[in-house]
């Protein structure tokens, strides 16, 4: 599960038995009484029921595996509308896709479709009102900005063999290699560094990283075998500043990000700030973060590039194997990104079957889509995936935002 | 402590949460995705918002709401233009 929080919006991620929607009206308290953002709700900031009005709002799922063993108010999608109906003025709830297959649901709220809320509670309205207005767009000099889009891929029926990859076990035998590999490279360069050393010893100090060890502070290689060295070695730690030791479930993580190719999804040769924080869970499952700020060019230094994320989640048992992944595509480019990203994250899982949904903010310009380069090059290239045929096209047009749902099956 | 360098992503690690995790009984992929906006953009907030919106709230203040939702933060990766908590169940 992630929660990625900024300036101006939330989004929180949770799977297995997580009760999501509990938590919501307390976030809307969160937002007016610790973030300052206006509600109209109630009275004072101090009474627990006020809650900042949002612009919008979106909750969406994938029909569940196990309906059954979901809390409520998770137990159905009307329950959950319901939940939301009495949350939210003007929301609007869809399924998308095939009823006796895979579907997504959604539900949002947008900002022309609520009335602008009372400036002040009514005197007669009780101390807070049960329903919360969405904000008026009155209140804000810019709309939208053509810059993100969302692009979210749901993958089920891994391939077996790619899955293996999130146990913890095979996770631990491609870290002792990936170690054992760079401590032969230590004992390598060491040798190299101080000539012949025969019938002398060499220990590498484990408690820092081994590039940074010097030639002074090097004593001797035991005379030991690769099967010793193999054992003896203790994992070097990358370079981290004391407070975020890293633990075994980080570390797996990163081995696992680097082995599987999610790494690379927004590799550091293009990337160089890029950081990903990736969690192998015991005894299987995976989840990453990753921030990728906009690289700074000296020509463009003033150019608006969006700060990328993305959030990886993996549950890969066979039973009911899983796999989400969610980025901000650059809104504007010519849609070669997008589905490169599509291509790169569904070779990683080798899924039986999967939808990509893709969220776009109309442009600030008013065109409709296909009047955009971009809405007809995406088109064409999000028609074909390698190993995949195209199911169903969906396109649902919202005021000021298109969504875009398609689903594939492996040819 | 600080990141190696003002552009990189800084990481925090929760090491209790981390400690004694045990997965074994977690299953149902599918997640239940929320977005809520306050703004159009991290560029036009309302007047007397915080002048980090969302970003000025603790993460000591999230914990409360995912205790409601049945999840822990396991690490916060923070940056200049969001913060990302990864969590467990």
């Amino acid at each position: 599960s992630s929660m990625f929080v900024f300036p101006h919006k939330l989004i929180l991620k949770t799977c297995g038995t997580t009760t999501l929607l509990l938590g919501l009206r307390r976030l809307l308290h969160i937002a007016a009484e610790h973030a300052g953002f206006p509600f109209y709700n109630a009275k004072s900031v101090d009474d627990i029921h006020a809650a900042a009005s949002p612009y919008r709002v979106f909750y969406s799922r994938k029909n569940f595996l196990f309906p059954d063993k979901q809390p409520g108010p998770h137990r159905s999608w009307k329950e959950e509308v319901k939940y939301l109906d009495d949350t939210f003025e003007g929301g609007s709830a869809y399924m998308v896709g095939k009823m006796n297959g895979d579907h997504w649901y959604l539900y949002i709220t947008s900002p022309d479709t609520t009335v602008t809320p009372p400036r002040t509670p009514d005197e007669n309205l009780q101390t807070h009102s049960s329903k919360i207005l969405t904000n008026t767009t009155s209140l804000f000099k810019g709309g939208l900005k053509n810059n993100d889009e969302t692009l979210e891929i749901l993958m089920t029926d891994l391939d077996p063999e790619n899955a293996k990859q999130f146990y913890l076990e095979h996770a631990s035998a491609v870290a002792s290699n990936r170690l054992y590999s760079q401590a032969q490279e230590a004992r390598k360069m060491a040798m190299g560094n101080l000539g012949d050393l025969s019938g002398s010893t060499i220990t590498i100090k484990t408690n820092s990283t081994v590039e940074s060890v010097a030639d002074d502070t090097l004593d001797v290689f035991d005379n030991c075998s690769d099967s010793d060295l193999h054992s003896s070695y203790t994992p070097v730690s990358e370079q981290v500043d004391i407070e975020c030791m890293t633990t075994e479930g980080h570390a797996l993580g990163t081995v696992v990000s680097d082995a599987c190719g999610l790494s690379e999804v927004y590799p550091t040769s293009k990337y160089p700030d890029a950081r990903i924080d990736a969690y192998l869970f015991s005894p299987c499952g995976f989840s990453a973060n990753g921030i990728i700020p906009a690289p700074q060019k000296q020509d463009d230094a003033d150019a608006e590039k969006p700060t990328h994320y993305f959030t990886v989640h993996v549950t890969p048992e066979p039973i009911c194997s899983f796999a989400s992944f969610e980025t901000n595509v650059p809104g504007g480019q010519n849609g070669r990104e997008t589905s490169e990203i599509v291509e790169h994250v569904v070779g990683i899982f080798k899924p039986g079957r999967f939808s990509v949904t893709l969220f776009e903010a109309k442009a600030t310009y008013g065109y409709d889509d296909d009047e955009i380069p971009t809405g007809l090059a995406r088109k064409k290239r999000l028609e074909k995936i390698e190993g995949y045929r195209r199911v169903d096209r969906i396109v649902h047009d919202f005021d000021d935002y298109e969504l875009i749902f398609r689903f594939y099956e492996r040819e | 402590t600080f990141s190696p360098s003002e552009g990189t992503p800084h990481l925090t690690i929760n090491h209790n949460v981390a400690a004694d995790l045990d997965s074994s009984n977690a299953f149902e992929g599918p997640e239940k995705l929320l977005e809520v906006w306050f703004a159009p953009n991290p560029d036009c907030l309302p007047p007397g918002v915080k002048p980090n919106g969302l970003k000025a709230v603790s993460s000591d203040t999230w914990v409360g709401v995912l205790d409601m939702v049945n999840c822990k933060i396991l690490s916060v990766l923070e940056a200049e233009h969001m913060d990302a908590y990864l969590l467990s169940e």
